[in-house]
Order: structure tokens, then C-alpha cells, then sequence
């Protein structure tokens, strides 16, 4: 059931920013906010969301990761802001 | 880097010529050349900040100093950083090694020493090949974005999150290009954290540099195939480490290592890793020479003779010195077989081809008393032939985007000398208490940092050049001949291709007056992903401008400075836009036809009047389908487009699979 599913680390990616370079400290706590909000919509809660992002791309790359499980990964894949979700998987040394 | 830059500059003796890149870009003065990888070793004099003025202001970056122990940044390593959240959720342990840029493994010390370290006189590994390390940009800023850790499992070390929010960091924090000595499997670029990363990196006019891969020699095994990256393949130089097996029957076999002589100068008893297996050993393991395998009552005092595979050349010989041997004969196995590699042994050893190993096992099984020598290694310069490409270097073609040929070019990658970890000896074996501020490494991860280097030269001398520009300009003045004025050959000593070598073997003297680029912007960019069929509002995301995608989006038009028609079908034109970056000139087209196939070129003449003039020119690429001699079905043929005023030549390698 959903509540004992796998959790596993995703990425998901958003695209750009719609703030300049220049604007883009003043709105780091703006964008964490509503990678938030937007994660919450999916998890139910704001404190939820906060918990599974580890990461929120704040300054070129619109995204974020997080722990999510697999129905939750393949629901915000669906949603129109987003480019795509993926795990986040390890690249080996070259 | 004790002579690849020799080899690729034509230096002599040492001496920088006035007219050399190096020369005319001061050295990559005021670049900074960010590196995602295991860190940074600070107190290597490869980062000594000797001689360095004040940062440049356009630095944002700093130095994450967590525990205090640790990384302690100055004017030349501008910046270390650590990201190591995503390796944490993965399951990754999270202590004082791990929350540290501090460099613990020794390749991210290499490759960013490769990259833009400075010139270290006296480098050597363990007393031996006293040389000068030299860094591609060696007055440049470096910084050191940690992102490769302790690896969990299988999966590789470096997690998509820790890598992207890398980038994030880079972008802000200043940096003119980026070296990345990592990757994954081939994917769709939207589900690739290199790939993105490096989009929006490009994006700000960071040029990112990206190793191909060493899954070679496989086809369809390259990796970082996004046409915004530079992947480079990695190729030899003119230099080789002999080390001789000398058996008592008088056969001589060359093999190579890194690694002193044999005491006494006397031969001494030879067995094979299985005549020296433990009681409880497989025999198949013991010939692997892994550890608990070896029983040091058979094997003490002797020589070992192992077979490469899981052990022998990682461990670089600790098992066999554990188990009491005084040498190791190290032999490929038929996978690996001409591909020999100057490891810096615990022990004198010899690496052989796998035809060579067999002598040896054919000697050792047909003799009674079989006894052997082991030379110490000896560097010879001037080899030939050279570069030639190495087996381990991943191959086109692209799996994820065929129409775009990868890698984009090759360079030194092979027994590359450059700044290690005091941290761990280069055995990498807990056991063995060697250090050495230099070692020798091979693969694609060596040579990423030389093309990143040049880069950062090429960004010195020409500020305004886009990173597409950049990456033309090295790319169409690569070489596809080797010392021999012949072909370039692949490990196995065959004529290599351009899926090996993509464009050729980067000439960083030549890149800095190309002549002619192929250029691209962001939004030729966004294009080719409409031509890959990503719709519209997908796209749209990637850009802050309202943007649609072109209705006649097309990859054959995308202005990549090589030609790849995949599956052609009777005939397809190509258009394609060089612009002039040097004086005003008269270009003539010359083509190399690939065979089977006509390729025409319409116009065959280009005029420019001025810099920056842009001049348009189509291919029409034909299969002979009427004729005996058209391309075999399913066969990639390749060829060349060459423009040249007499004084610059624009090369772009043409490839061309029949359907």
C-alpha cells in the first residue's frame, strides 16, 4: 500500500527560472517556497514536503530532489510545469 | 602532463614557443576552471598560489570549511565545495570524509591538476621520471566542486543531485569552464544530470567539457552525448614506460609499468598465479592473483605471473607482494588484449599484451624449472606510431541522438602523470604507506581535464567566442593522422574511425585561429530538442523568452561542426552556416568522399569580407544505390569536409549509415 511503498530519491526538473541572474538571491527562499508548495500539493502537506526535498535548485535550474515513492514520482511527472522526474542514480568516476 | 602538453603543443626540450597557445593566451590568466569530481588535494604545489595576484572580482565563490581540518583555500584554488546530500539519501555514510572537499581518492586532484595546475618542476612517482607537471592553463583559478564519494554499491559514485546542484554552484559561482570527469549510461538529456546541468551551464556561457567513457573498445558505448558538451575519447602520446620480461630461454617481451628493478639483477623462479594457489583457492582465482588466494609458501621469493581481470591490475600487485612475491608478471587476458597500461606497481612488474602472456604461460608450463627477469622501467620518447587511440575509450555512435556523432575529440589519456591525494597511496591498498604528490592515471577522466585546459586558453584569447564557437574551433582543427603521417589506429592497431575519435586529436595551437566556426546559440539548442520531437510547452520551460519551436525543425540543419546522416535513404541535403573568425578570405571546399556515397557541395567557394561574416552552404549526400559501389546497408562509411583558404583548415569529419 501507499504508505509502506519503496521511498527512493528523484530528481525533478522544472526547466528554468522565470527570475534573472541578478534577482536571484533575494528570491532563493521564494523558490524553496514554492518547490514546497508545489511538492505539499502532491504529499498533502507543506511540512511533508519540506521533509522529502533535499535539494531545492534555486538560482539556474528550476527543481528540486526528493524522497518520493513511485505513484508519487509518476503523478508529478504528469504535471504540465514539469520536464521530467528521474531517480537519482550514480555516474561512476571516468 | 609531464609531456603530453609537449606532445600536443610540439614543444622541444621544454621550450614554449612565442606563437604557442600558452604563450598567446598567458597562460589562461584570469580564467577559472571549475572541476566536478573527488575533490581537491590543497597542499599540492599543483595548487601552490606562488606568484597570484588578487582573485578576480567576478568570483562569487568560497571555500566550504566545515570541520576545520581541512580544506584551506588560497589565490590559485579559489574555491572547494562539497555536495553530498543526494549520496546521503542513496544510503551513503555521512561522516568526517564525506563532509569535506578534501580530496581522499586522488582523481579529482589529477584531473584538476591536469586542467590548470600550475608547473611543478621535479615531479615524480616514487623517486622515478623526474619530469615537469604541467597544468593546460596553468595561470588560471581553479576550484574544486566535490560531488564523487566513498562508492555504496554498483551504481557508480557521484548521484545526479549532488552533480546538479554542482552545476548550480559553478554557474553562480563564476566559472569559465567546467571539467567533468564522470557519466553514466547514455539516456534521453532530460533525464541526465550532466546533460542538464550542462545545458544551463552553456546557457551562461560556461563551456563544460565531459569524458566520454571507458567502455570501449564496444560500439555505441559513449556517454555525455548532449550536442552542448565537449566529449573528448582518449588517445596515447609519443611516450611508453618499457619494462622487460626477460625469460631463461632467452626470450625479451616489452611490456610496461611503473616500477623499480629487481634486486640482484639475477633471474629468479617463475610461477603462475594458479601453481602458486592456496589449498582452498580456485585455481581460476589464484590465476587472478586475488587475495586469500595465494599460498606464500609456493609463491615467496618467486616471480608471479597473473592474469588481468578483477584483481591483478587494480590492486596494482599488492596481493602478490602480500603473498611474498619479488615480481609480477601481469598478463591480458584475450578482452583486454593489446591494451597495456604503466601502473605504478608495489612491486617490479610487467604488463604484457595477452599474446605476450601466453608466451609466458606457454614457458612456465613447458619448462621444469622456468625462472625469469623483470627490467626496471625505462621512458622512451618519440614512439611511434602516436597518438593512437585507447581501447578503453568509448565509441560512437550516439545510442541517444545518432544524427550527432560523439565523441567530439580525443587527447592524451593514456599513462598521464598529474597531482595525487597525500591521502592514500596510488595501490590503493590500505596496506601499502607509499605516498607521492604525483602518480600516473589512465582513462577519459585524463583526458577531459586537457581539453578543459586548453579551453581555458582559448576562452583567454578569444573572450567573445561562444562555447559552441570554442568547441568548433577545436574540434575542426583536430588531426586525424598520427606521428607517422598515417592514418590514426585504434588499440588493436587497425585504422581507427571517427566513432573513436570523433573529429581527430585536438591541436590547441591550431584551435586558436580556426578560421572559420560552426556557432550555435541557446536557441539552436532548443531547436534540435524540437527536431528530437519534445513538444512545444515542454520546451518552453527551458526558456524565459516565449519561444516556438521552428515548424521545419530539422536535425540534419542543426549547425554541429561534424556530419552524421543516420540511414540514409536515396539522398538528403545538409545546410549548415560557418561564420569567420579571422581576416577577410576566400574558403574553397574539398570533400572526401566516404565510400559508397557522393557528397556534394553547393556553393564550393565562400567569400568573406570581414570577421564575424556569416555565409551559408549545403551538402547533398547520395548513396550509389545504382551503382556496385554504393555503401553496404546497415555500414557507416565515413568521409571529410574540408574548407580551407590555404592557410586554415576547417575539417569536419562526414558520417553516413545506409538504410
Amino acid at each position: 500500500t501507499p504508505a509502506f511503498a519503496l521511498k527512493q530519491s528523484y530528481i525533478v526538473y522544472m526547466g528554468v527560472h522565470s527570475h534573472g541572474p541578478e534577482d536571484a538571491m533575494t528570491s532563493v527562499s521564494k523558490v524553496k517556497n514554492s518547490h514546497h508548495e508545489f511538492l505539499a500539493s502532491f504529499l498533502g502537506s507543506t511540512e511533508r514536503a519540506k521533509e522529502a526535498i533535499f535539494y531545492s535548485y534555486t538560482r539556474e535550474i528550476n527543481g528540486f530532489a526528493a524522497t518520493l515513492d513511485k505513484a508519487e514520482a509518476a503523478a508529478i511527472a504528469r504535471h504540465p510545469n514539469v520536464v521530467s522526474v528521474f531517480l537519482n542514480k550514480g555516474k561512476h568516476l571516468h | 602532463t609531464t609531456h603530453s602538453w609537449d606532445f600536443m603543443l610540439l614543444e622541444k626540450n621544454g621550450v614554449v614557443h612565442r606563437s604557442s597557445l600558452w604563450n598567446k593566451a598567458s597562460y589562461g590568466e584570469g580564467i577559472i576552471i571549475g572541476n566536478l569530481d573527488t575533490g581537491v588535494w590543497p597542499e599540492s604545489e599543483s595548487f601552490s598560489d606562488k606568484g597570484f595576484g588578487e582573485v578576480p572580482s567576478k568570483w562569487k565563490g568560497f571555500c566550504q570549511n566545515v570541520n576545520h581540518t581541512d580544506v584551506t583555500c588560497n589565490r590559485k584554488l579559489i574555491g572547494a565545495r562539497y555536495f553530498n546530500k543526494a549520496y546521503a539519501s542513496n544510503g551513503g555514510k555521512v561522516n568526517s570524509t564525506t563532509s569535506t572537499s578534501r580530496d581522499y581518492d586522488g582523481h579529482g586532484s589529477h584531473t584538476l591538476s591536469t586542467a590548470g595546475g600550475n608547473f611543478v618542476p621535479g615531479a615524480n612517482i616514487f623517486g622515478v621520471f623526474n619530469g615537469t607537471a604541467k597544468g593546460g592553463s596553468p595561470n588560471a583559478r581553479v576550484a574544486a566542486y566535490k560531488v564523487c564519494w566513498p562508492p555504496i554499491n554498483q551504481d557508480g559514485e557521484c548521484y545526479d543531485g549532488d552533480i546538479l546542484e554542482a552545476f548550480e554552484a559553478a554557474i553562480k559561482d563564476g566559472v569559465d569552464v567546467l571539467s567533468v570527469s564522470l557519466g553514466g549510461e547514455p539516456s534521453n538529456y532530460l533525464e541526465d544530470s550532466t546533460a542538464i546541468g550542462s545545458f544551463h551551464a552553456v546557457k551562461n556561457g560556461v563551456v563544460v567539457v565531459c569524458s566520454a567513457g571507458n567502455d570501449g573498445p564496444k560500439d555505441g558505448t559513449v556517454t555525455n552525448v548532449a550536442p552542448w558538451i565537449i566529449t573528448v575519447g582518449a588517445s596515447t602520446i609519443d611516450r611508453e614506460f618499457d619494462t622487460y620480461v626477460e625469460l631463461h630461454n632467452g626470450q625479451r617481451i616489452k611490456g610496461t609499468s611503473i616500477s623499480k628493478a629487481l634486486p640482484g639483477g639475477r633471474f629468479y623462479p617463475l610461477i603462475s598465479g594458479a601453481q602458486g594457489k592456496a589449498a582452498n583457492a580456485s585455481a581460476a582465482d589464484a590465476m587472478l592473483c586475488k587475495g586469500g588466494t595465494l599460498d606464500p609458501e609456493k609463491v615467496k621469493g618467486k616471480i608471479l605471473a597473473c592474469l588481468r581481470g578483477e584483481n591483478a591490475r587494480v590492486d596494482k600487485g599488492m596481493q602478490a607482494a602480500l603473498a611474498g612475491a619479488v615480481g609480477m608478471i601481469l598478463c591480458n587476458d584475450k578482452l583486454t588484449g593489446n591494451e597495456i597500461i604503466a601502473d605504478p606497481h608495489f612491486l617490479p612488474a610487467s604488463h604484457l599484451t595477452y599474446k605476450d602472456g601466453l608466451a609466458v604461460f606457454e614457458y612456465i608450463n613447458s619448462t621444469d624449472d622456468p625462472m625469469g627477469f623483470i627490467t626496471p622501467s625505462t621512458e622512451h620518447l618519440n614512439t611511434k606510431p602516436a597518438p593512437f587511440m585507447a581501447a578503453f575509450s568509448s565509441r560512437g555512435p550516439n545510442k541517444v541522438t545518432p544524427e550527432i556523432l560523439k565523441p567530439d575529440i580525443t587527447a592524451p589519456g593514456v599513462n598521464i602523470i598529474a597531482a595525487f591525494t597525500g591521502a592514500k597511496s596510488p595501490t590503493e591498498n590500505e596496506l601499502d604507506k607509499r605516498r607521492t604528490a604525483f602518480t600516473t592515471e589512465s582513462g577519459t577522466s585524463m583526458s577531459c581535464p586537457h581539453v578543459s585546459g586548453v579551453v581555458g586558453l582559448l576562452k583567454k584569447l578569444h573572450p567573445d567566442w561562444s562555447p559552441a564557437a570554442i568547441k568548433s574551433a577545436i574540434m575542426t582543427t583536430g588531426k586525424t593522422r598520427d606521428n607517422t603521417v598515417n592514418p590514426m589506429l585504434n588499440g588493436s592497431f587497425v585504422k581507427a574511425t571517427p566513432f573513436s575519435y570523433g573529429a581527430g586529436h585536438i591541436r590547441p595551437n591550431r584551435a586558436m585561429d580556426p578560421g572559420l566556426v560552426y556557432d550555435l546559440n541557446v536557441n539552436d539548442y532548443l531547436d534540435f530538442l524540437c527536431a528530437l520531437g519534445y513538444n512545444q510547452s515542454t520546451i518552453q520551460l527551458f526558456s524565459k523568452e516565449p519561444f516556438s519551436c521552428p515548424s521545419n525543425a530539422s536535425l540534419l540543419n542543426f549547425n554541429y561542426p561534424s556530419i552524421t546522416i543516420s540511414h540514409l535513404s536515396g539522398s538528403v541535403t545538409v545546410s549548415r552556416i560557418v561564420k569567420n573568425v579571422g581576416s577577410p578570405a576566400v574558403y574553397a571546399a574539398r570533400i572526401r568522399q566516404p565510400h559508397g556515397i557522393s557528397v556534394s557541395v553547393e556553393p564550393n567557394i565562400l567569400k568573406f569580407e570581414r570577421t564575424g561574416e556569416e555565409k551559408s552552404f549545403q551538402l547533398t549526400i547520395r548513396n550509389r544505390i545504382d551503382g556496385a559501389e554504393g555503401a553496404p546497408p546497415g555500414d557507416y562509411v565515413f568521409g571529410e569536409l574540408l574548407w580551407s583558404d590555404g592557410l586554415h583548415y576547417v575539417r569536419s569529419p562526414i558520417v553516413v549509415s545506409s538504410n
